[in-house]
């Protein structure tokens, strides 16, 4: 029990550094353990150097920041042990353009592995979507759900469906 | 392939029945505010067996079913059901294709069913653990949660190694 | 010190269901007080009814539901107690673009008898601004800021500035 | 017209000597993740006599300073001056121009000045709650808070209105 939480601990951590670097492009972080004495009751700690900056605390991190560096552990724990799927409801809401451009790419990149089902407001994310569909909420309040089809890299939403994109 | 469809109906704003087919990579769900697309997280989550309401954004079993409108009388029930491909093996079940639902009703009764059969919670319960599916952490990050893995203490995130483990 | 809190909660009751109503472009919103015959510790409850649909409780809210009711609170107590300035840090994060256009109309009045100083990613919400100011991380790991010119409606960033507009 | 500027100098991420001037009505403050918009939110939080570390996302005085990276050595000191247009005299001082200012220092000491003049934190507080500005829970929404008013309990909500009485 406690050699298999190590060995997922040292698998996540290699992954880790590297998802992070990758969305950030560029800067450092790693995973620490609060007790590496006590494998059975240590916490794990995270700590991270932006690009250009030094060593923080997450608590100084900016709220795109956070959601990256979120996102990286994620990432790093699907590599390890991938789920059959996964669920992401906005997750990119407070990046910025440039960051979200490598949240993407890497969500494309691990989508040959796992499936993706991702909710999100942003158009630049819809790109790397394959299957897209639209709701919007009807005149009843029930919702209703529209097949949106991609065309080449482009979202085309039909004229008449009152969809923000 | 793993998610091949998910069906819902009665289910939260999902008055009538609703169909998502799910393909390889990424799928995405887009639409105005209030529309229902974090509903077909939660429906995802509540088919899985997850019975904490507030995950689900409720108090209790009558939360999740339909309940009306100005202009559409409310539903009796919610059902959701998810349908695996399972024609390699994954799921530890001697069908190509795996579908669970679970059904709700206005009583606060909840039922689960694997290939249409009653089955009890802890045997979904079971099967999920078998294939990574019990803890969900990482698996669904719901809406405004994502740097949920941030904030928590150094001993609680060491859950989400144990459920790769 | 009850005759008090009892003259602003109705003020700011009566507001509420204006600021809700106009934010949502319809729908019913009021304020409760969760025990009027004791003043002094009465709680105070928020019910509301969003445009076709039952009242319902504030956790099956959207989030972009829930960001807008929060903003129909805020704009209710500066109208009935304005403070001399207010700071909004990323507050239109989860509106979609129809509900940014009627929150920005309202910040707008509202900027009339009060100072506001917003952050914000949203291209709709930076045009009611009079100011405009950019931040940038230097090389160096310092802030950097440039005042943005707007030029009638439209902020223009200057070519070689890499800001997310 | 309240609010005429705001300089930081040493705060944060805001190394250098950083002025903002404020017109009536709204002023946008833009830019990339992490660059430092919210930095200045806190700012005014702070100079305003915030004693809560963790409402400004740091733990003690010294998390106020520049911490230096690379390219730029550390501050030994931070500043911030909110200069107050007092032409009409709201605030309770014979000046018509008031400015209210913060250092803080690595050894942990922290002053505040009032048209240049040291003065305690408590008649800084006094000051603050005479014009409405010591509890500050609806004069500085901070990032990911907006819906914070809607996740209180009723009676922790009722201070909102105690504050606006
Ligand atoms: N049991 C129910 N019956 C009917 N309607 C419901 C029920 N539960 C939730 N809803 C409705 O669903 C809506 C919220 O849907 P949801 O949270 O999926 O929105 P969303 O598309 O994710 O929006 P956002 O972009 O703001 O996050 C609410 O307005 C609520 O009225
Ligand atoms: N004492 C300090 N010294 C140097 N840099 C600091 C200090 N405190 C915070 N920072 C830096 O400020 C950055 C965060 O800035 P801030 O939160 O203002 O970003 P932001 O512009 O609001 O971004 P976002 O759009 O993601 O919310 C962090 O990357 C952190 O490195
Ligand atoms: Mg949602
Ligand atoms: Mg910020």
């Amino acid at each position: 029990m406690e050699r298999e939480f190590r060995k997922t601990f040292d698998a996540v951590s290699i992954h880790f550094r590297e998802t992070f670097t990758r969305l950030f492009g560029g800067g450092t972080a790693k995973l620490a353990l609060t007790d590496p004495e006590h494998l059975t009751t240590s916490g794990v700690e995270i700590q991270c150097k932006l690009p250009g900056k030094r060593t923080q605390t997450l608590s100084m991190l900016s709220g795109g920041e956070r959601s990256l560096t979120a996102c990286a552990l994620i990432f790093a724990l699907l590599r390890v042990s991938p789920t059959p799927f996964c669920v992401l409801d906005e997750v990119d809401a407070m990046l910025d353009e440039a960051n979200v451009g490598r949240y993407r790419d890497m969500l494309e990149e691990l989508s040959q592995s796992t499936q993706f089902m991702i909710v999100t407001h942003n158009r630049n994310t819809v790109q790397v979507a394959e299957t897209v569909y639209g709701i919007t909420m009807g005149a009843d309040s029930a919702s209703q759900m529209i097949s949106l089809k991609l065309d080449g890299e482009r979202v085309e939403t039909p004229r008449n469906a009152p969809l923000t994109l | 392939l793993r998610l091949k469809h998910l069906e819902l109906h009665g289910y939260k704003s999902f008055a009538g029945k609703t169909d998502f087919v799910f393909g390889a990579g990424v799928s995405a769900i887009v639409g105005p505010n209030g529309s229902g697309k974090s509903n077909v997280v939660d429906g995802i989550r509540w088919v899985l067996g997850e019975q904490s309401y507030s995950l689900l954004r409720g108090k209790k079993t009558e939360d999740m079913i339909f309940g009306g409108s100005d202009l559409r009388p409310r539903a009796g029930m919610a059902q959701v059901t998810l349908t695996f491909d399972n024609s390699d093996g994954w799921l530890p079940i001697d069908f190509s294709e795996v579908a669970i639902s679970r059904r709700a009703y206005r009583d606060g009764q909840n039922e689960y069913l694997l290939n249409g059969q009653r089955v009890r919670l802890r045997d979904l319960n079971d099967l999920m653990a078998r294939v990574g599916l019990s803890e969900r952490t990482y698996t669904i990050i719901g809406q405004g949660l994502i740097d949920a893995a941030l904030a928590l203490k150094p001993e609680e995130r060491r859950s989400l190694f144990e459920e790769a483990a």
